[in-house]
């Protein structure tokens, strides 16, 4: 049996609206450490991995494992029946045929309970643990999806190059060309604005414009974004729960 | 030209 309380049911809100765009239909396996899932979007490009650990809810338990099957935008209708700060609870037996989602305010006493049918969702889990990488560089999410957004603008595709003192990003189209550079720094008061280049090698990548999109949306999840590169490899982008993350993993753009 | 990659290029299923 599992039982998840969330104290806010904006957590979990946020959560599935950073990857409901890209992927449809998604395991979450449950167990006693939370719960994880992993999807490839449509086009086979892009990864999605999820880890909510036991600590980013307020109760949980979970005896047995218990995978769950489910349509995000089914899930994400029902979500939107809850206000933000409501607790939210998801119950469910061992062999489900649905999750039950009970949204609790508190302060008014009202209770509202949603069941949401499951699915059997045949997907291949693809093993992506143990991959290396040339370069992490941790910046603002904020920041990175402004990059993302500005420089989609002018092309389909993003260039990332890495060196020693720089991370420039650059985008070549039509209209013309754009490029933003950002330099490590630390910034003592505010932690969270400081940019970190960690180097093995310079990398010199190219990766879809409309997938960054697509990743840019868990920046509502963490005030930091930790983008792994190598050579081509598929990048990692994560963003950290307060226990658990979301990460994407993305195919390059190669020359032919 | 860049032509855009899958993934099961680079991971295995398990």
């Amino acid at each position: 049996m599992l039982e998840g309380k969330f104290e806010e049911a904006s957590l979990f809100k946020r959560i599935i609206d950073s990857f409901k765009d890209c992927v449809q239909l998604v395991n979450f396996n449950c167990n006693e450490h939370g719960i994880a899932a992993q999807a490839v979007d449509d086009s086979r490009v892009l990864l999605v991995s999820l880890s909510i650990g036991t600590e980013s809810f307020q109760e949980f338990r979970c005896d047995r494992g218990v995978t769950l099957g489910v349509d995000l935008s089914s899930l994400s209708k029902i979500l939107r029946c809850g206000n933000n700060n409501d607790n939210l609870t998801l119950i469910a037996d061992d062999t489900p045929d649905s999750v039950l989602l009970l949204f609790e305010d508190t302060k008014k006493d009202r209770i509202s309970e949603y069941s949401l049918k499951l699915m059997d969702i045949d997907a291949d889990f693809l093993d992506i643990e143990g991959m290396e990488y040339d370069t992490v560089i941790t910046m603002p999410s904020a920041e990175f999806a402004k990059v993302v957004r500005d420089l989609n603008q002018l092309s389909d595709s993003l260039n990332i190059l890495v060196t020693k003192d720089t991370v420039k990003f650059v985008a070549e189209g039509d209209i013309g060309s754009g490029s933003v550079i950002v330099k490590p720094h630390t910034d003592m008061d505010k932690p969270q604005e400081s940019v970190k280049v960690e180097l093995d090698k310079p990398v010199d990548l190219t990766f879809g414009s409309k997938y960054l999109l697509d990743i840019i949306k868990g920046a509502g999840l963490s005030d930091q974004i930790t983008i792994k590169l190598s050579a081509e490899t598929p990048a990692l982008f994560e963003f950290s729960l307060q226990s658990g993350y979301l990460q994407f993993f993305l195919a390059p753009k190669f020359n032919e | 030209i860049k032509k855009q990659a899958t993934l099961a290029k680079f991971f295995s299923s398990k």
